[in-house]
């Protein structure tokens, strides 16, 4: 799930 | 989660919060652009597409959740409060904004990570976040001497971004694969664009001055 990873900040 | 970004968001929230002071505790708006809140509550909204559908922490959904609501509640401050709304410099705040959301979102349809709906406007938010603070910065020269609560809105709000491009360093060195150019090469424009504020900004710190930037 690397999509979560490269919309972990704010 | 690293120190850098850690320390970014807490920039980027003070300077909500100093804002918020400001309106509140003066009852006035002058020298805060209109059209920057209106930006930025649109950078809000298109980043955070996802608040409902993506859960990563507590902490972010929180943080998501302060954003959209302290920005949309300032903009409606600005538009709808009977006293607020009449202290804002309509005649100094003229940038044409609509021009920045277009650029925006032209550049998100040709530069993105991926072509779906939610990256592009993840692209769009990140493009307009980094010109968005022009309308701010244009009526801070036109409105001569700044009060000091805009002046650290300004201040902090240009740090935060400073510190997120310590954060895309940290994680690069620290996380294989970690790549976020777009949201790099943005957030050193952004940054950029406060160099001359930040100068002046110093300027009236280092001679205990009132700030105030050249027409």
């Amino acid at each position: 799930r690397s999509q979560d990873a490269s919309k972990d900040e704010l | 989660m690293n120190i850098f970004r850690f320390a970014g968001d807490m920039t980027h929230l003070i300077s909500i919060l100093v804002l918020l002071l400001k309106i509140y505790a003066t009852k006035s708006c002058s020298g805060i652009s209109r059209k920057t809140q209106e930006l930025y509550a649109l950078v809000f909204l298109a980043r955070y597409v996802d608040i409902f559908t993506e859960f990563i922490s507590v902490y972010n959904t929180i943080m998501k959740i302060v954003f959209i609501a302290s920005t949309l509640a300032i903009v409606w401050c600005m538009r709808g409060h009977r006293v607020v709304r009449r202290s804002y410099d309509k005649e100094l705040d003229t940038f044409r904004h609509y021009f920045l959301i277009a650029a925006s979102l032209v550049l998100a349809l040709l530069v993105h990570e991926k072509f779906t709906f939610q990256e592009i406007l993840w692209a769009f938010s990140i493009y307009l976040e980094a010109v968005a603070i022009l309308p701010q910065l244009v009526l801070l020269q036109r409105s001569g001497n700044v009060d000091n609560l805009t002046g650290q809105y300004v201040f902090f709000l240009g740090a935060y971004r400073g510190l997120y491009i310590l954060n895309w360093i940290y994680r690069y060195f620290t996380e294989p694969h970690f790549s976020r150019w777009i949201a790099c090469v943005s957030g050193l424009v952004q940054t950029a664009l406060y160099a001359d504020f930040f100068y002046y900004y110093f300027l009236s710190w280092k001679n205990n001055a009132k700030l105030k930037l050249p027409a």
